[in-house]
């Protein structure tokens, strides 16, 4: 796999931030 | 069904990012979300480089999409 700064693959971090949106837009009241 | 959901949801977070409603997201408005999102700033760049597909500094809703597809399918759609 591709490591990108920080040792997370991209693609661990693109999850992580769409996760993130998901989580922001369904979190919020 | 299924694909008109995907899309509603691709345009919520694309103007989730483009703030000032410009069409597109700069490297700027990514770094925004920082404290918004439990993102680090150097992830929130890696996001955008890894979204940035023809690396000209300005993410489309097109390429935007196109990582969102990824993200749900484990795969690029073109």
């Amino acid at each position: 796999d591709p490591t990108v700064k920080g040792g997370q693959t991209s693609e661990g971090v693109l999850a992580n931030f769409f996760n993130s949106l998901l989580s922001k837009k369904t979190g919020s009241p | 069904a299924r694909r008109a959901a995907v899309l509603e949801k691709t345009q919520e977070f694309f103007q989730t990012c483009d703030i000032e409603d410009k069409g597109f997201i700069t490297r700027r408005d990514m770094q925004r979300l920082y404290g918004e999102l439990p993102l680090s700033a150097d992830e929130l760049e890696n996001v955008f480089d890894t979204l940035d597909a023809d690396g000209n500094g300005y993410l489309t809703l097109e390429e935007f999409s196109s990582g969102f597809s990824e993200f749900l399918f484990g795969r690029r759609i073109t």
